[in-house]
């Protein structure tokens, strides 16, 4: 079953008995889940269960040497989208992308839930 | 001595940086 | 341990009394004793701010656009000190290939601390210097130690 992993991520992150929820507070840091993917289309889901209004959220896609100490979409083995005005981020450049409507805010939030699909090349 | 060394803040301890939001961030469109 | 809670506790009022920056031949200013240090003698904690590793090399990049010299200490490979805006005296301690002081990290109270402590016996009057440790770089660091073991470079 693929959960977060609980070896794979920043020591400062919570993570609930389940494996299924993390919570974070102060700067940004990074949890992978316990799979990965190489080839292939693939698709997962999340909730936000919870988000402070003064909060921000970056989730995506991550490869294994991806800085866990920064937020995902800070380097080039990682992709992200942002919580605060849907803002895609990788390499650290961030670049428009959606504009759900929230008030004041933009992106998404509590209540949403967050689909995340790939397509990678199948191998020979 | 502080005083040759502008916008400088003496400490007695270590103080923890608030980390901005876009902190890691070169651009943003 | 207790002993070291206990002499950390007095290390602020300490420091103030008994360092004093001055101008140094080494370089700059320097931190200098004004009383008789005795061997292993805790002398003063490098303050500032706690920063994440991560974040090291943009504000070195952002001081040396604004030629601010870049005042720096490395806790662990998570965190590091930065005293560059933020700090105290201890930033002012210049490196010698041939110290007479050397650095520890302390934890009190679940909190890191970087201290300085006597390698050796100080004299009144003798500038505080310590091992910067930098690694190893393409592009060198002259040092300007003077002392008899002196590596040349910092780095």
């Amino acid at each position: 079953k693929c959960s977060l992993a609980l070896h794979d991520r920043a020591p400062q992150l919570k993570l609930s008995d389940d494996r299924t929820c993390v919570t974070g507070e102060k700067g940004y840091s990074m949890v992978r889940a316990t799979h990965g993917v190489s080839h292939g289309s693939w698709y997962f889901e999340v909730t936000i269960k919870e988000k402070p209004s003064n909060s921000a959220l970056r989730i995506g896609w991550a490869q294994k040497l991806a800085n866990l100490q920064a937020p995902c979409g800070y380097d080039k083995f990682s992709y992200s989208w942002r919580s605060r005005k849907g803002t895609r981020f990788h390499d650290s450049i961030g670049k428009s992308y959606s504009r759900l409507v929230e008030p004041g805010t933009g992106g998404f939030t509590q209540g949403d839930v967050l689909g995340f699909y790939i397509n990678l090349p199948l191998l020979d | 001595w502080s005083a040759f060394a502008p916008d400088f803040k003496e400490l007695d301890e270590n103080v923890e940086y608030e980390e901005r939001e876009s902190e890691y961030d070169l651009e943003d469109e | 341990d207790t002993c070291s809670s206990t002499k950390y506790r007095h290390l602020k009022d300490f420091s103030k009394s008994a360092l004093v920056v001055k101008r140094s031949p080494i370089h700059g200013r320097g931190l200098y004793t004004l009383v008789d240090l005795n061997q292993s003698q805790m002398i003063i904690e490098y303050s500032g701010e706690i920063i994440r590793n991560e974040l090291c090399d943009r504000r070195e990049k952002f001081y040396e656009s604004k030629g601010i010299g870049c005042y720096m200490f490395r806790i662990d490979e998570f965190e590091v000190i930065d005293a560059t805006t933020k700090g105290n005296q201890a930033r002012f301690i210049n490196h010698s290939c041939e110290p007479n002081c050397i650095s520890r990290v302390l934890v009190i109270g679940g909190h890191k601390h970087i201290v300085i402590f006597a390698q050796r016996a100080i004299s009144r009057g003798e500038e505080l210097t310590y091992d910067y440790k930098f690694p190893k770089e393409d592009v060198k660091i002259k040092c300007l130690c003077k002392s008899s073991k002196c590596r040349r470079y910092l780095n």
